[in-house]
């Protein structure tokens, strides 16, 4: 299964992860 | 060879303008069938229609009953097994799939009847610290793809994009007001036979005038009775409605949750808001505010993939309010790294609950997408919603559609905070 995440944000919103990660519940995803 | 290449005599004679005209017909004819198919991709609303596009094994896969597959998968691993066997069992699947069993509560393997239970298992608390950046981890599982959304458009994987409106859904002109509207009329709940005719004994009116108890999760509690009886008048076509709400058709808003507020709620509600930063929604943005973004925002997305042995519960990225969800039913194709690579459009033709909402920055959504061994998706604040039923799915991009205004009536919506447990995916 998959969970996609559609979002609107400050535009110099960054993300914290690279594709291939694995990530777990409550891990950064990506901050401002 | 020599001889015949030198001594060969040219003779130069014109083409016929015949053939040239023809080159150019068949020219011009091979652009137009082009054109054609593109065209035929669009419908009446210029929505690009979604079909099966990928290699031939992908369409050999589309024409397996995927959905019907899904649905004996559950059934076979809702099985109730042995008590002996449990143990053994879920350690296989454990060593096979990579299950942490330290992290699971309860932590006895013989607690959990089938396979299905042990596959939709909680977590010891703490187990998940939760870090204090603004976006976190919905789920346990790998990214597959992440960045911003540029013209409409969604990167499945590198590559391959989708339309936003495929995967969200698209506000449909005309809606049918739903039941939610008609009963916030307040013109028809002060009115002793509307409360009559539900089955209560008090109107809205006189909840929210003199209770102070809190609603129960499902209908309506009964608190005390204000001294004033309010005047009596024949129901009307309203109360009779709500008494008894017509049939669901497909397509048309359902309220998942008839949860009527009292004060204390309307006021923690409040400060909810406040702590979320997220702004009362009073001005309807529409489910799609993903197409009047604020000035200096942009639209991001993430997507992550769940594997077989990953936890399957899914909790709150953010702290959001959840307006409304959109049910697609759709096909079930698994969705691993292998398939998405190949099969355009995965990710709208598949089964999945589009949750939107907003959160302090602007419009945010969640979509659980499901697949062949995980049909069905659970939303633990929407009891109404049903995915991987029977029968076949109707063309892809419609949906049915729940509000969740009556949840919270300050939030316009269900709020959750970070990490809170939003639901989960199960087995068929």
């Amino acid at each position: 299964s998959t969970i996609v995440l559609v979002f609107e944000a400050p535009s110099d919103f960054e993300f914290t992860v690279h594709a291939g990660q694995k990530v777990k519940v409550g891990e950064r995803l990506g901050d401002l | 060879l020599m001889n015949a290449w030198t001594e060969t005599p040219t003779k130069w004679y014109p083409l016929p303008l015949a053939v040239g005209a023809l080159l150019l017909v068949a020219i011009q004819y091979r652009k137009k069938v082009k054109k054609a198919r593109l065209e035929a991709d669009l419908d009446e609303n210029g929505m690009e229609v979604i079909r099966l596009k990928g290699p031939w094994h992908v369409h050999v896969i589309g024409a397996l009953p995927l959905r019907n597959m899904s649905r004996l998968w559950g059934y076979v691993n809702s099985l109730e097994l042995p008590i002996w066997f449990r143990p053994y069992g879920y350690r296989f699947y454990a060593y096979a799939f990579g299950c942490n069993l330290d992290e699971i509560e309860p932590a006895d393997l013989r607690s959990y009847p089938s396979l299905g239970a042990f596959f939709y298992r909680k977590l010891k608390d703490g187990a998940r610290p939760v870090d204090p950046a603004i976006l976190v981890s919905p789920a346990d599982g790998t990214i597959l793809h992440f960045g911003t959304v540029q013209g409409m458009q969604v990167e499945q994987v590198k590559g391959i994009t989708y339309h936003l409106d495929a995967l969200l859904g698209v506000e449909r002109p005309g809606h049918a007001p739903s039941l939610a509207e008609h009963g916030r009329d307040m013109s028809i709940v002060d009115d002793q036979e509307f409360a009559n005719v539900n089955g209560i004994e008090y109107s809205l009116e006189q909840l929210i005038g003199t209770s102070s108890s809190s609603p129960q999760s499902s209908g309506f509690s009964t608190p005390a009775l204000s001294s004033h009886a309010p005047p009596v008048r024949p129901p009307t076509e309203a109360d009779a409605l709500l008494a008894h709400p017509p049939p669901k058709k497909y397509g048309e808003r359902i309220d998942a949750s008839v949860v009527e507020p009292d004060r204390n709620t309307v006021a923690h509600d409040a400060s909810v808001a406040r702590e979320m930063g997220v702004r009362p929604s009073m001005e309807r943005k529409g489910s799609l505010g993903a197409r009047n973004l604020r000035p200096g925002h942009s639209l991001f997305f993430t997507v992550i993939y769940l594997a077989p042995g990953d936890y399957h519960r899914f909790h709150s990225p953010t702290a959001w309010v959840v307006e409304k969800r959109r049910h697609f039913v759709g096909e079930l194709f698994s969705v691993s790294p292998w398939m998405a690579k190949r099969l355009e459009n995965l990710f709208v033709l598949n089964e999945r609950v589009a949750l939107l909402g907003r959160w302090r920055h602007g419009f945010f959504g969640m979509v659980p997408v499901g697949a062949t061994n995980v049909g069905s998706i659970k939303v633990n604040f929407d009891q109404t919603l049903r995915t991987n039923v029977r029968g076949r799915p109707p063309p892809p991009g419609t949906f049915s559609e729940a509000v969740y205004s009556n949840a919270s009536p300050i939030l316009r919506g269900q709020p959750l905070n970070y990490a809170e447990e939003m639901g989960g995916f199960c087995l068929g």
